[in-house]
């Protein structure tokens, strides 16, 4: 119990820390408890960077995949829409996410004429690794993310049909998958300058990602007619979207201690609201000793 | 304190008329006491750009400043802040003053690139300080 009361907790990280002088010159991961070291392996990179200043080089880690430039400029796009500049999350966004991950197929696997469903001619096969999915952190929605490329005349409208499976890995092909389930339907929209399509695939990957399954395959096949597909048949019109691999995008809750969750913070501050210290009044002082409603005060 | 206030007015350095309420201010506010200071720094600075997308800049203030002996509500200070006082200066020099700290935070939105390439939006607890106590 002793070693105990001399525990440093730092609540920035969320770890507790062996007393210092027996363990700082131990490698930072070995003196975790075991457990924690598990968690601390999954703690957000800008966590670990905070715990670790000084006792790691980020500049030696292994350089990062670069993400797909769409892909970034959509994740921008959203950051913009939901903080300040300051970096703040806006208090007028009243979503129930505070994690949104994007992920591009890390891998693509063409199918062979023989195996492919009737007409189903673009069809890709779409690997997804969901590894840094915490399993703090609780889905609330899935989309799938296109996005037109900008030769498409703005303001078209479309009629897309898309056939969308999941596939199960079949261990005779190390890669390709064989199909497990299979849903199609089709979307009728106008491309806004914005040029992104999403598609909710929420109750689709809901299950897999639930039990915890990170390796999602997928076979996509996305294709749309140009216009209104009553008024004009010709073929020609078709876009060929399967070459385009969308991104997986998930919106999640991030229940762990270091995440905001807006539902508390709105709770507290209803709770007791802070009064400023008032510096204009030559009086502030004294009112704020007799006049503040403190229990405490009150009580004793 | 208003015939203090007198003596002082008397003893009044020639201060220009015009910074009166300067002068009267450092008898009313106490200098140096504990309050929240602004600090903003870039991720680019720490060389964390490469990774860290948005925002370009991060102001996480910071708390500074002497605890007053007497702490009372001014700070939301709790009992024991003064107990703690009390101890310092009459039984164990060695328990330290109360101390100036974040009392509330604010939360920060952060756009980051892992490193499997996906890309992540969160947003975290408490990662800036918007109000200081004594405890």
């Amino acid at each position: 119990p002793h070693s105990r009361d001399r525990v440093v907790s730092d609540k920035l990280s969320g770890l507790l820390v062996a007393p210092e002088d027996a363990t700082s010159e131990l490698n930072p991961l070995l003196r975790l408890p075991k457990a924690v070291r598990r968690g601390y392996a999954l703690l957000p990179p800008l966590l670990k960077v905070l715990s670790d200043q000084g006792h790691q080089n980020w500049e030696s880690e292994a350089p990062r995949l670069q993400p797909d430039s769409r892909a970034l400029r959509y994740m921008k796009r959203l950051y913009k829409m939901s903080a300040t500049k300051e970096g703040i999350p806006k208090a007028n966004r009243s979503h129930l996410y505070n994690t949104v991950r994007l992920f591009t197929p890390c891998s693509e696997c063409k199918h062979s004429h023989r195996d492919l469903m009737k007409g189903d001619l673009h069809s890709v096969d779409l690997l997804f690794n969901l590894d840094r999915v915490t399993a703090l952190e609780h889905l609330l929605k899935s989309v799938l993310l296109y996005s037109f490329d900008t030769s498409i005349p703005t303001s078209s409208s479309f009629t897309c049909t898309c056939h969308l499976s999941v596939k199960e890995h079949d261990f005779s092909s190390q890669v390709c998958p064989s199909v497990s389930h299979t849903v199609a339907f089709s979307l009728h929209f106008e491309v806004r300058k914005r040029k992104w399509v999403e598609i909710d695939v929420t109750s689709f990957l809901q299950p897999l990602i639930a039990t915890n399954r990170r390796n999602i395959h997928m076979a996509v096949n996305f294709t749309c007619l140009m216009g209104d597909p009553q008024h004009n048949t010709k073929q020609d019109n078709s876009i060929n979207m399967a070459l385009v691999p969308p991104s997986l995008l998930l919106y999640l809750n991030d229940t762990s201690e270091q995440a905001y969750h807006r539902w508390n913070s709105l709770r507290r501050r209803r709770k007791n609201p802070v009064r400023p210290r008032r510096r204009n009044s030559p009086f502030a002082d004294i009112a704020d000793d007799k006049g503040r409603e403190n229990p405490q005060g009150k009580r004793a | 304190s208003r015939r203090r206030r007198d003596e002082n007015l008397k003893e009044a350095p020639a201060t220009p008329p015009y910074n009166l309420s300067e002068y009267f201010k450092q008898f009313l506010f106490p200098q140096n006491e504990c309050e929240l200071h602004s600090f903003r720094l870039s991720f680019s600075q720490l060389k964390w750009d490469k990774w860290i997308i948005a925002p370009h800049r991060y102001s996480p203030q910071y708390c500074k400043g002497d605890c007053p002996r007497v702490v009372g509500h001014r700070y939301g200070s709790p009992v024991h802040t003064m107990v703690q006082n009390i101890i310092y200066e009459k039984l164990d020099s060695s328990v330290p003053k109360p101390s100036c700290v974040p009392a509330e935070y604010s939360p920060l939105s952060v756009l980051t690139i892992e490193p499997d390439g996906s890309i992540v939006y969160k947003e975290y607890e408490d990662m800036i300080a918007t109000k200081c106590t004594c405890r």
